[in-house]
């Protein structure tokens, strides 16, 4: 099965279909992810999951550093919050990431990405931390000035009801006005999963 | 462009972190 530790064991061919019936995916697709998913969980520690390193080093091609946003989507993957990503979890949420996935699903993936404490709430405080931490990480700098007129002006388009902090329907009404907010929500890979992995087709248990 | 028109967010969802596409990349 997909279990940790038993990243060897053939799958079970059960997971797949209950894969495909809870996400966006096909069965090979599921298959094909699996495939992806075996390098990404071997990169650091071959244990049949992925470690904050190992999504470290996918995104940065380095495992070492700290970086608030890889941390917020380790996070979001990491559905049973037992610091590690296995395979049904990664399925889940990169199904939302889905060119063909709902829109909903999307704005409310990356509402609870930007809701940095979990509040419910996407708080001033937040943004600033976030803006702040992109700065660094592109080496830019901005005053202080600067950076609060960008807040006051994204508080400004997006806290409709002026309390400080954006609530899900001002996100979601913010958001369908600003759609490219959501592009990185969309990875167009995830349409041609069985081309890109065709090695699944060796292990294949199933047929579409 | 004046980064004051920018909004947060658009500076915010440029993050490498965030860039889930490189996960298919070599």
């Amino acid at each position: 099965c997909f279990e940790p530790r038993q990243p060897r064991l053939k799958k079970c061919a059960g997971d797949i279909p209950r894969l495909a019936n809870e996400t966006i995916f096909t069965m090979n697709e599921v298959e094909a992810l699996y495939e992806l998913f075996k390098k990404l969980s071997s990169s650091i520690i071959d244990d049949g999951m992925i470690h904050k390193e190992e999504l470290q080093l996918a995104l940065f091609q380095t495992p070492s550093g700290e970086n608030l946003f890889v941390d917020r989507i380790f996070d979001l993957f990491d559905e049973k919050k037992n610091d590690v990503i296995e395979f049904d979890e990664f399925v889940h949420a990169l199904s939302v990431f889905h060119p063909n996935a709902p829109m909903e699903d999307k704005i409310d993936f990356a509402f609870r990405l930007y809701d940095l404490r979990q509040t419910g709430f996407i708080e001033r405080e937040e943004v600033k931390q976030m803006v702040i931490a992109i700065l660094m990480e592109s080496d830019m700098t901005l005053s202080d000035d600067l950076l609060e007129a960008i807040i006051d002006k994204t508080f400004a388009d997006a806290d409709a009801d002026k309390d400080g902090r954006i609530n899900s329907e001002e996100w979601k009404d913010f958001v369908l006005r600003n759609p490219n907010l959501l592009k990185n929500m969309t990875l167009p890979y995830l349409k041609d999963l069985t081309t890109l992995f065709p090695s699944f087709v060796f292990n294949t248990k199933v047929e579409d | 462009v004046s980064p004051v028109t920018m909004n947060a967010f658009e500076l915010i969802s440029t993050s490498q972190g965030l860039n889930l596409s490189s996960l298919f990349e070599k």
